[in-house]
């Protein structure tokens, strides 16, 4: 239905509260320690066999639950920043942002990225130098594929492409779709 | 993991890109409310304990369900938004009356919200155009 | 109001007391 038009998800930091779409980024997991105890709440952590979950422990949390506890001046969680925003990758990236499999390394690449900077971190100026740095690398190509497939399989085009992009693949689809059919006298 | 029966309701939307409406998931609903009752009974528990016996170390588990509730709560919400953004989008495309298989899919108050909007609409096309109002739902497409 | 009246009536009064409303406007972007 083009009448269905959803609430879109947030630019950047921002979440929309009524995303279908944020909501499922914000429900991925991330590597987290715990740096005060939760009394009582022993049976959220793996292992579940102590009453409290201890400070200290190492656990994974949906993205929600951490941006919840997490706190600038006092230390009560802290999250690791997931692997494909850090150095390592981001040297890949830097290198040649097109090869790299984003649905894989995602699928919410440049959404949970933009969350993490959320969390204090030294490296959140290159995190976010590095986002913006591959989304520019790697836009041009998205666009042109999107506007020369017409009427053809795109699932090659779309599997190495995140969410994002996808949308963005989808949105340049719906345009040509949309010229093509006004070029043939179908849209009236 | 809390929360995670309200995130189920949300995949189950998500699923459904194209604007089809499911059924009306009263039992999922019925299923995030009552582990919203679970979560806010135990923090009242741990509120007063913090307070009567001077236990502050249980703050960060209040804190912790509460984060729990707000997340529910906003997959609720998420959840009957986007049926009702489906559910405007039938007007547009069915026109008022909607096929019997659409309506089975929604529950009562959807259904009155659903008189409302058509209400809204209807007293908005009538303010249009001088004293015959424009029926902005037709000849959606321009003359060839 | 019609949007915020159903889900009063289907969710939020059933919701403990503090969470019984929502920010309508913050919740729907322009």
């Amino acid at each position: 239905s083009q009448a269905y038009l959803p609430v879109p998800p947030g630019v950047g930091m921002e979440e929309n509260f009524f995303s279908l779409d944020d909501i499922l980024l914000s429900h991925e997991r991330l590597s987290c320690r715990t740096e005060c105890a939760f009394p009582r709440l022993g049976f959220l952590e793996k292992s579940g066999d102590t009453r409290d979950i201890a400070e200290g422990t190492k656990m994974e949390l949906p993205l929600w639950l951490a941006k919840g506890l997490y706190e600038r001046k006092r230390r009560v969680v802290s999250v690791e920043v997931p692997k494909v925003y850090r150095e390592g990758w981001r040297t890949v990236f830097s290198a040649d942002p097109t090869v790299v499999d984003l649905q894989k390394m995602g699928p919410y690449y440049y959404g949970l990225g933009s969350q993490m900077l959320h969390f204090d971190s030294p490296e959140n100026p290159d995190v976010a130098q590095s986002l913006l740095q591959t989304f520019i690398g790697r836009f041009r190509r998205t666009m042109d594929s999107s506007q020369n497939a017409y009427n053809e399989d795109t699932s090659v085009l779309v599997e190495r492409l995140d969410c994002l992009e996808r949308a963005l693949f989808r949105s340049g689809q719906s345009g040509l779709n949309g010229f093509q059919s006004w070029e043939k006298g179908r849209a009236s | 993991m809390f929360c995670e029966k309200a995130v189920e309701l949300i995949r189950e939307l998500h699923r459904l890109s194209d604007g089809q409406l499911p059924a009306f998931n009263e039992d999922g609903l019925r299923q995030v409310l009552q582990e919203m009752k679970v979560l806010y009974e135990q923090n009242q528990s741990d509120v007063n304990e913090a307070k009567g016996e001077g236990r502050a170390d249980l703050i960060p588990s209040i804190k912790l369900r509460h984060s729990c509730l707000l997340r529910n709560q906003r997959c609720l919400a998420a959840y009957l938004y986007d049926r009702l953004l489906r559910i405007r989008a039938l007007r547009w495309e069915y026109g008022s009356v909607l096929p019997a298989n659409v309506r089975f899919h929604m529950c009562a108050e959807e259904l009155e919200w659903f008189s409302q909007y058509k209400k809204s609409l209807a007293t908005f096309m009538r303010s249009l155009g001088g004293d015959e109002g424009l029926d902005i739902t037709q000849d959606m497409k321009p003359p060839k | 109001a019609n949007t915020e009246t159903y889900l009063k009536a289907v969710a939020l009064k059933h919701m403990p007391p503090n969470l019984q409303s929502v920010d309508m406007l913050k919740a729907v972007p322009e």
